[in-house]
C-alpha cells in the first residue's frame, strides 16, 4: 500500500452528492445508498464514521461529471479513466465520470459501489496499491458482491486512522477547517531510529524506483531526504521469506532485486519475492564470497560490485568466469572510500554513494575518488538521508 | 464501445498512459529527447515500471498483454505520485537541504 501523505484530523466526516448521474438506471436513492455502502467499507475497520448532508460545508463532495469538468483532469467518456478522487490535503472531493453506465448489483455498466469504496480511499488519504487483490490496486475489477478489504488496505487504512475499537469513542466536530487536515508526516527530527543510529544493514532502489533502507528487523522507504510516512515498518511484515539483519543488496537491470545475508541470496520483484528462493551465494555469485558488506551496480560502468572487509569483487554476469581471477582487488583502489563499509547505492541521480558507521560519501566516477563537495565528505547520513536534525 | 486509448505498436499512446500516471515522473527533461523516448528502449524503464505495479511479466517491451492491461477501466488518480508534492502543498521542506 502507499500512503499519500495527508489525513483527516477528525474521525466523523461528512459528505454530499452535489451532483448526481445524468443517465443510468439508478435513481437518487440507489446512488445514496451506493455511496454509503462503499464508505461503509472503510468503517469496519476503523472508528472513520460518515454523514451524508444534503447543503452546506461537507468533507468529501461527490459529483458525477463529464469531459473537462474544471480540475484540470478531464474525464474520457465510457471506459478509461473511471473517477478520480483528491487527497484530503485537497479536499477529499470525489468525481466519477457521468458517460459510464453506472450500474448497482449488475455484472452490466459500471459498478458504482467498487468504483465508489476505491475513490473514497482517496479521499481518506490513501495512494494506489501495486497489491493486486486490494481494493486500492488500480483497475476496475468489474462487480463484486460485497466489496471489501484486503490485508493491504487494512493495513494502510490503519496506518493513518488506527484501529477500530470496540466502542465509539469519537468524538464529533461541526466545523471543517484547515486544521482538520493533517499531514501523517511524523516529525523526522524526533521520532525514528535513524536519527539516533544512523548506521545501516543495506539500501537499494526498487525497480518502482522506491529507495529503501534495512536495519535490524525493520526497514525505511526513503522520500526526496527523509523517510516516507508509515515507516518504519517490519520486514517480515512485506518481504516475505526475508530474515532480519541482512548483509546487502541491489537491484540489477533486470529489474530483479537481489539481497544477501551469509550464505544465501533472495530475489525480488518490487516486494514480490520470486520462487525458489533463497538460494546459495556460490550459486548464483560464482566467486563471491559470503557475508559481504555490501553490494551496488557502479553507475561507471553498469557492472556489480562486492565490498567485503578491505577488499572488492567485480561480478559481471555475461562472463565466464563471473569473477576475473585478478580479483579481489584492495578497496583502497576507491579513492577515499573506507574499509568495511554498511552498503553502497547507485541512486536515481545517477551518483554511487557509500554508506559506514552512520556517514556517507558520494564519489565521482569520472575522477575515479570521492567527490569534492563542499560540505565534504563524510557527511552524516541522519541529516542529509533520513530528515532528522 | 469505449474506444482503446493505447493502441498497439503505439509508443506515443502508451508514452502518454505511462505519463499520465506519473511513471515519467522522474524523467529528467535535460538528458531525454523527446526522440530517445519514443523508442522501445526508450520507454522500457517506465514499461517494466507499470508492469511490475500491475502485477504482469516484467519485460519492458509494449507486447499485447501489456497494452490490453493499460487499456482496461481505471481509477484517474497517478500510480506513481514522484518525489514531490505540488508547490501549493502544506508540506514542510527544510529548505537548508538541498536534494541529493
Amino acid at each position: 500500500f502507499a500512503l499519500q501523505g495527508s489525513r483527516w484530523k477528525v474521525k466523523d466526516l461528512t459528505y454530499r452528492i452535489s451532483k448526481y448521474p445524468t443517465s443510468g438506471q439508478m435513481t437518487k436513492q440507489d446512488v445514496d445508498g451506493e455511496i454509503k455502502k462503499a464508505l461503509d467499507v472503510w468503517t469496519d475497520h476503523t472508528d472513520l464514521t460518515f454523514t451524508q448532508k444534503r447543503s452546506g460545508r461537507v468533507h468529501i463532495d461527490i459529483s458525477f461529471l463529464e469531459g473537462e469538468h474544471g480540475d484540470g483532469d478531464p474525464f474520457d467518456g465510457s471506459g478509461g479513466t473511471l473517477a478520480h478522487a483528491f487527497f484530503p490535503v485537497f479536499g477529499g472531493d470525489a468525481h466519477f465520470d457521468d458517460k459510464e453506465f453506472w450500474t448497482m448489483e449488475s455484472f452490466r455498466g459500471t459498478n458504482l459501489l467498487q468504483t465508489a469504496a476505491h475513490e473514497f480511499g482517496h479521499s481518506l488519504g490513501l495512494s494506489h496499491s501495486d497489491d493486486n487483490d486490494a481494493l486500492m490496486a488500480p483497475f476496475y475489477r468489474g462487480f463484486e458482491v460485497k466489496p471489501s478489504l484486503n490485508d493491504d488496505d487494512i493495513k494502510a487504512i490503519q496506518a493513518l486512522y488506527g484501529v477500530k475499537s470496540s466502542s465509539n469513542l469519537a468524538s464529533s466536530l461541526n466545523e471543517i477547517s484547515s486544521n482538520e487536515i493533517e499531514f501523517d508526516r511524523r516529525d523526522s527530527e524526533t521520532n525514528h531510529i535513524l536519527c539516533n543510529d544512523a548506521r545501516i544493514d543495506a539500501i537499494f532502489t526498487a525497480l518502482d524506483n522506491s529507495t529503501y533502507v534495512f536495519k535490524g528487523q525493520e526497514y525505511f522507504k526513503l522520500v526526496d531526504d527523509s523517510i516516507a510516512d508509515g515507516y518504519p515498518r517490519k520486514i517480515s511484515s512485506d518481504w516475505s521469506g526475508l530474515p532480519s539483519n541482512i548483509d546487502a543488496a541491489f537491484t540489477w537491470k533486470n529489474g530483479k532485486t537481489y539481497i544477501f545475508k551469509g550464505s544465501q541470496y533472495w530475489r525480488y520483484t518490487n516486494k514480490n519475492k520470486d520462487s525458489g528462493y533463497p538460494k546459495p551465494i556460490s550459486k548464483g555469485f560464482d566467486g563471491i564470497p559470503n557475508s559481504v558488506d555490501a553490494a551496488f551496480v557502479w553507475s561507471g560502468n553498469g557492472l556489480i560490485y562486492f565490498f567485503k572487509n578491505g577488499d572488492y569483487y567485480r561480478f559481471n554476469p555475461e562472463e565466464r568466469p563471473p569473477v576475473k581471477e585478478t580479483y579481489p582487488k584492495p578497496i583502497s583502489n576507491w579513492e577515499g572510500i573506507p574499509d568495511n563499509i554498511d552498503d553502497a547505492l547507485k541512486y536515481t541521480n545517477g551518483f554511487t554513494y557509500f554508506f559506514k558507521d552512520g556517514n556517507y560519501w558520494r564519489f565521482d566516477d569520472k575522477a575515479f575518488k570521492v567527490d569534492q563537495a563542499n560540505p565534504a565528505f563524510p557527511r552524516p547520513a541522519s541529516f542529509w538521508w533520513f530528515g532528522c536534525s | 464501445m469505449p474506444i482503446p486509448h493505447v493502441k498497439e505498436n503505439s509508443l506515443t499512446s502508451a508514452m502518454m498512459y505511462l505519463m499520465k500516471y506519473g511513471y515519467m515522473d522522474d524523467m529528467d527533461h535535460h538528458h531525454h529527447r523527446s526522440e530517445n523516448l519514443l523508442s522501445q528502449d526508450g520507454l522500457k524503464k517506465y514499461i517494466m515500471e507499470f508492469q511490475a505495479f500491475a502485477g504482469m511479466n516484467v519485460t519492458g517491451e509494449l507486447d499485447s498483454d501489456t497494452v490490453k492491461m493499460m487499456n482496461m477501466p481505471r481509477c484517474g488518480v497517478k500510480d506513481k505520485l514522484g518525489m514531490k508534492m505540488d508547490a501549493d502543498s502544506h508540506q514542510v521542506h527544510h529548505h537548508s537541504r538541498s536534494k541529493r
